[in-house]
């Protein structure tokens, strides 16, 4: 699980039981407490779906509950500007699915905050009035084995220093490649190892406009294995599927999806990539989103990966982008 | 040994106050570049975590943001 605190936002994310939601008041108070932030601007909150629903607690078990708690919430408070919360289900009902909560300032010129599915977005062409917004997620499952294998940590030898849970959790970074998904040098890297199996990191990253970050959790037993990749680092000219490299040595958006499948090898994944809409669409171009589909499916297709779903949305002030993919049985 | 699954994907959870930092007004001192949220102490955040059943094992912090690990 990880805790983000930026001056003007907060991201908790929490695995097992926890009871994320119930967190939510208590920050309300905090910001109103220690900041003078009484307003919500906008927020989020997706998950893709449970592997064990029943074993979930609080409004946490189903996600109807989720939504009705987090209605009730906004519906308490007055927040100036702020637009009509509204929750979806992105995919398969009856399979791997991805949900998403969403609230956001309701003069954004479009379905007052409300999102709705459009499978190709219309070409427009918006002055960028800051640089876009970008944060990607790889939801993985069923992991190659020898993918899990390095999460497994066994009992130091009899007489040897036992690393400590950061040590193991660098040596595992360094020996994956994890410590090298974005170029070296850019990024402060935060590894635990979990007994007797599990890896956990937070990594800050100093790209060419400002400070971002990823962030990466790993559950590697056979039968619920999983990984989670979450990164805010913006592609700008990566997001295009040529492979040029990009002036700032960060990679493109297929060199990043591809570095990260190559590590966990996952027999099922999602993506999802938000795009704050103010990014920059000639006239007639594609937008980002319709590009960054493509991008998904070049990096994927070629490693073995088919499509089975690709959806694309749009609400007030972000694009999103989800796809999930299997891999193909030889 | 019997275990018991462990239920990896995570509930994510968004909030913004402001549309940017730069939007955040500076209230009282900025300590070294720190402002808005990132000028409440981490035990008031560890008192929160409680309520989600969070514990920290480690921050890093950067010229924007704080990053905390925690286990579940």
């Amino acid at each position: 699980s990880s805790f983000f605190v930026s001056p003007h936002k907060l991201i908790l994310k929490t695995c097992g039981t926890t009871l994320n939601l119930y967190g939510f008041p208590r920050i309300l108070e905090i910001a109103a407490e220690h900041c003078n932030m009484r307003t919500v601007h906008r927020c989020f909150y997706s998950r893709k779906s449970f592997m064990f629903p029943e074993r979930q607690l609080g409004p946490h078990r189903e996600w109807v509950t989720e939504v009705e708690y987090l209605d009730k919430l906004f519906k308490g408070r007055s927040d100036p500007g702020l637009g009509t919360g509204a929750g979806y289900t992105v995919g398969k009902v009856n399979g791997d699915h991805w949900l998403l909560y969403v609230i956001g300032p309701e003069d954004t010129g479009s379905d007052n905050g409300s999102l709705h599915e459009n499978i190709s977005a219309p070409a427009t062409s918006t002055p960028s009035s800051s640089p876009p917004d970008y944060t990607i997620e790889i939801l993985m499952t069923k992991l190659g084995a020898p993918a899990r294998r390095p999460f497994f940590y066994s009992e130091a030898e009899e007489g040897a220093t036992r690393p400590t849970s950061h040590e193991q959790g660098a040596k595992t970074a360094n020996e994956l490649g994890i410590d090298a998904i974005l170029p070296e040098g850019s990024t402060t890297l935060d590894s635990f190892a979990f007994e007797p199996c599990g890896y956990s990191a937070n990594a800050l990253v100093q790209h060419g406009a400002g400070e971002g970050y990823f962030t990466i959790h790993v559950t590697p037993e056979e039968g619920w294995s999983y990984a989670s990749f979450e990164c805010n680092v913006p592609f700008g000219s990566g997001l295009s599927h040529d492979a040029t490299p990009r002036e700032d040595g960060m990679p493109t958006l297929l060199e990043l999806i591809q570095r990260v499948t190559a590590i966990f090898q996952p027999g099922n994944l999602s993506i999802t990539l938000f795009v704050s809409s103010e990014g920059e669409v000639e006239p007639g171009g594609v937008a980002p989103i319709e590009t960054a589909q493509r991008v998904f499916s070049r990096a994927l297709g070629i490693k073995g990966y088919r499509r089975t779903d690709k959806i694309n949305y749009e609400f007030g002030g972000y694009d999103l982008a989800f796809a999930s993919f299997e891999k193909k049985h030889k | 040994l019997n275990v018991s699954p462990f239920e990896g994907p995570e509930k994510l959870l968004e909030i913004w106050f402001a549309e940017s930092a730069d939007a955040v007004e500076t209230i009282g001192t900025e300590q070294d570049g720190r402002k808005g949220l990132r000028l409440v102490p981490r035990q008031v955040w560890e008192d929160m975590l409680d309520i989600v059943k969070c514990k920290v094992l480690s921050v890093i912090e950067g010229r924007e943001t704080d990053a905390y690990l925690l286990s579940e």
